[in-house]
């Protein structure tokens, strides 16, 4: 166990730098084990945009962490791919760029991996292939409609809108 | 494709029941705050075996039943399907199709409760997610305190 | 310093009703004092938007949590006004009618209160009566320019998107 | 109108001299992320007192000291002064104009430390705030490494 561990985490690590380069155009990052039996250390993170130092994430920005936290997942992800994911909002710290370079990712990964994105940003709700909105027009009571499926009009991202 | 559909009956503000197709990539769930986004995953996770009402947050696993509106009565039954398509053989098993179901009924000493309508139990105050609200209402009461002996 | 608290909370309990039932449109919400000892006891927050059950805002979603805390940050500053007051992205979880309500209640409170708010979202920037942007095109270093001096121009609002 | 204007020079990610004005009403600051807007909000509260090294996201006082980019050297010094227009006589004082300063210098050993480059010391895991990051990137380590364990 401790050794698949130590194989797992090496591929994950891998993986992380490079997802984190992918979405901070350039930069580095790294996963610490810090200790030293494998089955008991801490997994500290410590990462380093372009121009800045290599700190831990605690010293970055709140929109730098949030980027730094999805880069991680889409490591594991690489390493044991999930048949779905569920992301509730995690795009509310990014800027426009960040939601961009986001987005990018989640496309290439959705070809393997079906994700359902909850999320009030009008560039994320442009990049899904289909698009629910959910409506309390009944107080207390919650009702789903299909705002979209696999068109692409444009008029749905701005349906979408009305209901956000 | 994994996922197939979800349907949802009596679970949260879910009280009608609710199908949701998922096609492949990406599917985006939008909507106004407070309209049963979260819920929608909340219902996911629940099915999938969620044990935690914290991490629903509620009290007990019956905190998912629908609890009433201005224009209907609190349910006395939740529940969720989740359906898979198993063409790509990631589930162990023979089947094409594969569907997780889970219920919770109220208990009867429940449904006393919302007729007596004991209000909240004993909900503290809770961890808020913003950083400025976690200064107004953080999680350790002293701090929400200290914000009104500033104010005195 | 019991009996001044006890004052105190009083308004701010009054207050905080109103506030919320403004910037929800409708409900109630209370703060609760739990305990004996006025200058000992917890402060407990429960919330009813409408059509919903009065319940402790950790039932609430992050939208509505997000509202209430700005709910009782501004009822606070009706009992004991700031000269200044400083926000840092807190509109992040509000949908566009929320963040409207929001905007709507800052510039009532910015006739007595200097706000600086802190925002990635294009209509708080517009509601701004001056704008100042932040770049860090010296990679590491920030740079601060003006977007807009009560000018209320068209372009400021799409200059800062772009900034932002 | 009350708060006047800020000066910031070698505090966090400014270390030129940077002076920002303030009007009446609503002024709001705006850029990409990790541009350094935080960064101004620190300072104000830096300036006006905040003790906590942490809730500025530090180790020690001397982390508010520019401390360096490819193009620039270190700082050995960061200060902040804040100017307050008087005239609706909030500061129990005459003068019309007061302005607050504060400054931190550069200890010798942390300069000694900065060129033998000694890493990030001893930060570790944080707490994130958004929800999916929690779960990511819990402040509980065992929580993460449960995420790694389900990865193997
Ligand atoms: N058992 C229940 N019965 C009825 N309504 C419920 C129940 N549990 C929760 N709710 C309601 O569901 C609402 C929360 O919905 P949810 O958290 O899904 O919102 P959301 O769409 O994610 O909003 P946001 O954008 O603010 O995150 C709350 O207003 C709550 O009152
Ligand atoms: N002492 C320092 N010297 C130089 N740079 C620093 C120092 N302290 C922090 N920084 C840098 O400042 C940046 C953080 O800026 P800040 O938190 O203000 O971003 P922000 O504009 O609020 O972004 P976001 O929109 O993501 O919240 C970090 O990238 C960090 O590397
Ligand atoms: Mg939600
Ligand atoms: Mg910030």
């Amino acid at each position: 166990a401790s050794q698949l561990f130590v194989e797992t985490f090496g591929k994950v690590q891998q993986h992380f730098r490079d997802v984190f380069r992918t979405l901070f155009e350039g930069g580095d990052a790294e996963l610490r084990a810090v200790g030293e039996d494998p089955l008991e250390c801490e997994i500290e993170i410590v990462a380093k945009p372009r121009g800045k130092h290599l700190q831990s994430i605690s010293l970055m920005s709140g929109g730098e962490r949030a980027l730094t936290a999805i880069a991680l997942l889409f490591a594991i992800y690489l390493v044991k791919p999930s048949p779905f994911c569920l992301l509730d909002e995690v795009d509310a710290p990014l800027d426009d760029a960040n939601v961009e370079r986001f987005i990018r990712m989640l496309r290439r990964f959705s070809k393997h991996t079906q994700f359902v994105v909850i999320t009030h940003n009008k560039q994320t709700m442009e990049a899904a292939n289909c698009l629910y909105g959910v409506t309390m027009q009944e107080l207390g009571v919650s009702k789903l409609v299909s705002v979209r499926f696999d068109t692409r009009a444009n008029g749905a991202a701005e349906d979408a809108a009305e209901l956000a | 494709m994994f996922l197939h559909k979800l349907e949802i009956q009596g679970f949260k503000s879910f009280v009608e029941r609710t199908e949701v197709g998922f096609g492949e990539g990406i599917t985006g769930v939008v909507g106004p705050n407070g309209c049963g986004k979260t819920n929608v995953s909340d219902a996911i996770r629940w099915v999938m075996g969620e044990q935690s009402a914290h991490q629903l947050r509620g009290d007990s696993m019956e905190d998912v039943i629908f609890s009433g509106s201005p224009g209907r009565k609190p349910l006395g039954l939740a529940e969720v399907h989740l359906t898979f398509r198993n063409d790509r053989g990631i589930l162990p098993t023979e089947f094409s199709e594969v569907t997780v179901s889970r219920r919770v009924f109220r208990s009867l000493r429940d449904i006393r409760d919302l007729f007596f309508d004991t209000g909240m139990g004993s909900h503290a105050y809770s961890v808020i997610e913003r950083q400025m609200v976690d200064h107004v209402l953080s999680d350790n009461s002293g701090h929400r305190r200290f914000l009104f002996e500033e104010a005195s």
